[in-house]
């Protein structure tokens, strides 16, 4: 868990799917700072593991933090997270809290 | 007149 964030849990999502199947909203400079999931796809990686819920937010991916990162930064983050051959899951650090 | 309501919402981005 995140020093800062002692409800936070880490989430790894094996790619599983061809798509890791969310959603999310929010960025820096909006009324919702961090990245939030507003939607789970099903058939996607992100609903095959089981554990992202919609209405968590994103605190960290990969251990890259997204605070301060405006929506298209952390969408991008997250799409070169999961297109990339190094890993063959994505590490996401979220919390329940707004 | 909260700092926070004057922000706008903010895009969608299915990943």
């Amino acid at each position: 868990p995140g020093l800062l964030e002692p409800t936070s849990t880490l989430v790894r999502v094996a790619k599983s799917a061809g798509t890791l199947g969310i959603a999310i909203e929010g960025g820096a400079n909006t009324r919702q700072p961090l990245p939030r999931i507003v939607t789970i796809q099903r058939g996607g990686s992100a609903h095959n593991c089981g554990q992202l819920k919609v209405g968590q937010v994103i605190l960290e991916v990969n251990g890259v933090s997204m605070r301060g990162r405006e929506h298209r930064d952390a969408a991008r983050i997250i799409a070169e997270a999961f297109k990339t051959k190094e890993r063959d899951h994505v590490d996401f650090l979220v919390t329940e809290f707004n | 007149r909260e700092k926070r309501l004057t922000l706008p919402p903010s895009e969608i981005t299915l990943l």
